[in-house]
Parts: structure tokens; C-alpha cells; sequence
């Protein structure tokens, strides 16, 4: 199965 | 206070149009270098990022920091009271309620003047990192969006794959399947069509065509789009804009499970 991995996961909260 | 003024109002009407459908609320943030935007969607894929350097605008005045919090549908029903070669000026107070737009004819003496309620707007900021991008391409955007349009009629995601061939958007869906190579190509006649593919290394990963066709409504603003794609890292759909401006789009890999 395949998912929509959220952005957030992948930037830093700036 | 802030004072931008546009040489032309279909810049910002392009740019309105091209992200209000991934989002509805977001924070105009003015400072001395321009007007700049980022915001995601309400499901978090995807990310917009969108500046107006201080240059695009002549004369452009912003003394010190004004977050202008504007509802997309509401700066939309006004900015449809502008024509598209109007002269635009924004106008903010230091501490603002609203945000004063006026449009202006240059060939009659019209003036036109609107003012937008300001909301608060709490919003999440990301920090997106410089990425060196294992692979980028650069081509027409009228091309982009014809691919993303046809792939989407028959399925909901696409597969991108970058290698040293070129690059192959794949789809698979109820009807069947289908794919679109390009290769890296020079057009001697009109450099818009070129194809230009920068590879560090192979990559492939997965997206939703749904956003990517959203990205595409953002066509209008520059004849040339740019993907930068790394393995596992949110895909970046950049158009360029007048003095170094930029609209970017960032959206999230589907990543098996």
C-alpha cells in the first residue's frame, strides 16, 4: 500500500 | 508602513490563482527584501513558497516587518476588480487591520482602491534546508502540465525516473498504463522548448498527480518550470519570476509502506 508522506517529516520546523 | 508597487497587476492575479487551491489562508511577510509567502496544504503534502523580491516592484517601501494575513478567496474576488495591465500598489500601516490595494490605468484615470480585513494567522513555519538534488530538470512548463493532464486521466499517481537516459513519468492505473520519456534536447529555434537534465545520480519516486496538476496552474508565470528531485526528499517544482522572484512548490514523496 502506498501512502502521502506529510512535508513536515521531512523539513525542520524552522 | 509598506508601499509595493507593481508595473503590472496580473503578476500578483497570476500567482493568487495558482495557489488557491492548496491553500486558503496564509501570511504575506513584507520586509525590506520583498513580499514573501509560505504556506502548506490543509494535508500537509504539500508546501508553497513564493517570493517577490523588493526589485519586482518600483517603488518598493517596507520599513520593518508586517505580517499581512489575507484570506486567498477574499484577495481573489478583489483582485478580479483589477485588469491585468493595471499598475497595482499595495499599501500597509506598520500595526494593520487592513491591506489598502489600488489599481490604477495607465492609459485612463481610473483608480480604483480596495481595502482587505487582515486576519491572525497562525501559522507554521518550516525551515526547508538547501538540498543539493540528485537530479534536475528544466523544461518547458506548457510540457509539464500537458503530462501531468494526460497522466492524470488515468490514474492518480505518478512515477518519476531520472537516469542518464532522461527522464520517464509512469503511471499504472484501472485502465491500463502509460509513460512519458523526455531526453535532454536543444531546440536552436526557441530555447523555451529546450530540456536540459542535470544528474548527480538515478532517482525514482512517486507522487500524487492531483497536486502536481494543481502546481501546473502556476504555467502562466513563466514559460520554463524546473523539478529538483533526491531520493525520499519532498519533490521541488520551482517557476521563476521576474528579478529573481520565485514560486516554488514542494510536495511530499508517496513512499511504500
Amino acid at each position: 500500500k502506498i501512502f502521502q508522506t506529510q512535508i513536515f517529516k521531512f523539513f525542520l520546523n524552522g | 508602513m509598506l508601499e509595493a508597487r507593481l508595473e503590472q497587476a496580473n503578476l500578483l492575479k497570476k500567482v493568487v490563482d495558482s495557489i488557491t487551491n492548496l491553500v486558503q489562508d496564509c501570511n504575506f511577510d513584507c520586509n525590506d527584501s520583498g513580499i514573501a509567502l509560505q504556506a502548506m496544504d490543509n494535508s500537509h503534502v504539500a508546501l508553497v513558497a513564493m517570493m517577490l523580491r523588493s526589485d519586482a516592484f518600483s517603488p518598493f517601501r517596507c520599513d520593518r516587518n508586517i505580517a499581512l494575513g489575507i484570506n486567498l478567496t477574499s484577495l481573489t474576488k478583489v483582485l478580479r476588480c483589477a485588469q491585468n495591465e493595471d499598475i497595482l500598489t499595495l499599501k500597509a500601516e506598520d500595526a494593520p487591520d487592513v491591506v489598502n490595494l489600488v489599481f490604477e490605468s495607465a492609459e485612463s484615470d481610473r483608480l480604483s482602491e480596495y481595502d482587505i480585513k487582515l486576519m491572525d494567522i497562525d501559522q507554521e513555519h518550516l525551515g526547508i534546508p538547501d538540498t543539493e538534488y540528485a537530479a534536475s530538470i528544466t523544461m518547458p512548463s506548457a510540457e509539464f502540465q500537458r503530462i501531468t493532464r494526460d497522466l492524470l486521466a488515468l490514474s492518480e499517481s505518478v512515477s518519476i525516473e531520472c537516469t542518464k537516459e532522461g527522464v520517464k513519468f509512469s503511471c499504472q492505473g484501472d485502465i491500463g498504463s502509460g509513460s512519458v520519456t523526455l531526453r535532454s534536447h536543444t531546440n536552436v529555434d526557441n530555447e523555451d522548448r529546450n530540456v536540459s537534465i542535470d544528474l548527480s545520480e538515478p532517482v525514482s519516486l512517486m507522487f500524487s498527480l492531483k497536486y502536481l496538476s494543481n502546481f501546473c496552474k502556476a504555467s502562466g508565470l513563466s514559460s520554463r518550470v524546473k523539478l529538483s528531485l533526491s531520493n525520499e526528499v519532498p519533490l521541488l517544482v520551482e517557476y521563476a519570476l521576474p528579478s529573481n522572484s520565485f514560486l516554488r512548490f514542494y510536495l511530499a514523496p508517496k513512499i511504500g509502506d
